[in-house]
């Protein structure tokens, strides 16, 4: 089972989109995927029509949970009118984890166990996180295998990536494997000066951690968005459709390190 | 002195670009203006080319203060390269103020006395709202006389609109004024459904809360970033500097009550 988390502590960067373009493009390979929302404000939980106001079983379950179990865990996924996709919702109630569970221990590696609990039920488990650093994003952190670091390609964007990039580094110094990341250039406008210089600025100061393509402005995103689908399977052939199944074929491939 | 604050609990739906872009305009009528950054991400004062890592002086310092004096108040504000804009900056230090605070009594009023010592200094003050529910938006919220609510015109952002509406019910109950709040359509597309249908349902729901026009996407945005500039010094023409225009005389002269 791989498992993906989508973060970066800049709000509005393409997260949610990413996580649910990446899962449409990887069920249409026949693949089971479960896609996780770690954001109390449930942006995905919402794409697929479920109400985060309204979730009795959630990741903040899981929160509450002594024993990691298959069964216990299982109880709080929901199927998404998607063939192969199910959600791990978010409810609005994590919106309270950071203050009830303040400096307790133990709470980091919560979303770790329950997803070890699902081992063959998945093969792909991709992570949406909330633009904050707290006990949520800590857990998506723990839990992953590979980070995608979406990034506008705009100004006061690389501003924001040097900062997660530093929270990266001191989050990751506790795990025990290592983590792979990679920077995905969101949004990218070639009709602007403004997005060629912020990308050639983020290829000149993070070089092969960047994807070496990228995600651009799409319209139809929003209308998938509307449509509760992920955009692959509303419209094949629009641009951004193409992009992340680009960035999926990456991914899935990895160049040999030279 | 008039204080608008723009805030949203949602990220990325324009709220630092509607302070600046609005800023940019009143300072053009010859209007002195204060942009006050209340994120700790900073992107207001980077978007000036202020470091947040990196402030001596900021709100953060007000909140050190126990006598909200002019001349203290005064020392926390940075002049922006533009005639007649002060920017009271944020620092990171932001991000550390809920934990520290918690919830210690009287710390909800520290930018409300802040700007009452700089009453006749500035004819406006803008306040750019972090997308998070905790004591700096608590203290915008007490501070500012309109609050300004930018929304993606897009299925997603609705649902995040009727929480922050909850919120704002929550936090107003305790001012003694009345707070004026308006709805601002933001990143409109009317290329696409998706924008045309969010903005029906944005009316339909909330009426006369909406303002009358939309802010359309522009790409120039990025650019007026990069350049450091708010849109309407560096292009007047393009649309989503019209646009803030027509917002700022809405605001400037609000129809009568029928
Ligand atoms: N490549 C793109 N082209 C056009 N619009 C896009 C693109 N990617 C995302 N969007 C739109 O931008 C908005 C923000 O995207 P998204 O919700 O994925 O960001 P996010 O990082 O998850 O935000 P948050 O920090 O609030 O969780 C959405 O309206 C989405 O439809
Ligand atoms: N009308 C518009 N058309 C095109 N791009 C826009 C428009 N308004 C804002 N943007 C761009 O969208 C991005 C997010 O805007 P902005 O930073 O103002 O949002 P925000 O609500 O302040 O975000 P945050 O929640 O992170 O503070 C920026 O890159 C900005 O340049
Ligand atoms: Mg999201
Ligand atoms: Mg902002």
């Amino acid at each position: 089972m791989k498992i993906w988390a989508i973060a970066n502590q800049k709000g509005g960067v393409g997260k949610t989109t990413s996580a649910v373009s990446l899962a449409g493009h990887l069920v249409s390979q026949g693949l089971r995927v479960l896609l996780v929302d770690m954001d109390p404000q449930g942006s995905m939980t919402s794409y697929f029509r479920f109400d985060p106001d309204d979730m009795p079983k959630s990741i903040y379950s899981l929160f509450q949970l002594d024993d990691f179990t298959t069964q216990s865990v299982s109880s709080a996924l929901v199927d998404t009118k998607i063939e192969g996709l199910k959600l791990l919702p978010a409810s609005t109630a994590l919106a309270t984890l950071d203050r009830q569970l303040g400096t307790k221990e133990g709470k980091g590696l919560v979303l770790k166990k329950s997803l070890v609990a699902l081992d063959d039920h998945f093969d792909y488990v991709l992570i949406d996180c909330l633009p904050m650093l707290g006990i949520l994003m800590v857990n998506a952190l723990a839990a992953c295998d590979t980070l995608l670091i979406p990034v506008q390609t705009e100004f006061l964007a690389l501003k924001g990536l040097d900062r997660m990039m530093n929270t990266l580094e001191m989050i990751t110094k506790s795990r025990k494997s290592p983590l792979k990341s990679i920077i995905v250039p969101t949004m990218f406008d070639r009709r602007t000066r403004a997005s060629l210089e912020s990308l050639r600025a983020l290829r000149e100061k993070y070089g092969d951690k960047v994807w070496d393509s990228v995600i651009p402005v799409d319209t139809k995103f929003r209308e998938a968005s509307r449509q509760g689908l992920p955009i692959s399977l509303m419209s094949q052939s629009t641009r951004g459709s193409q992009a992340y199944q680009l960035l999926l074929e990456s991914l899935l491939n990895p160049k040999r390190e030279s």
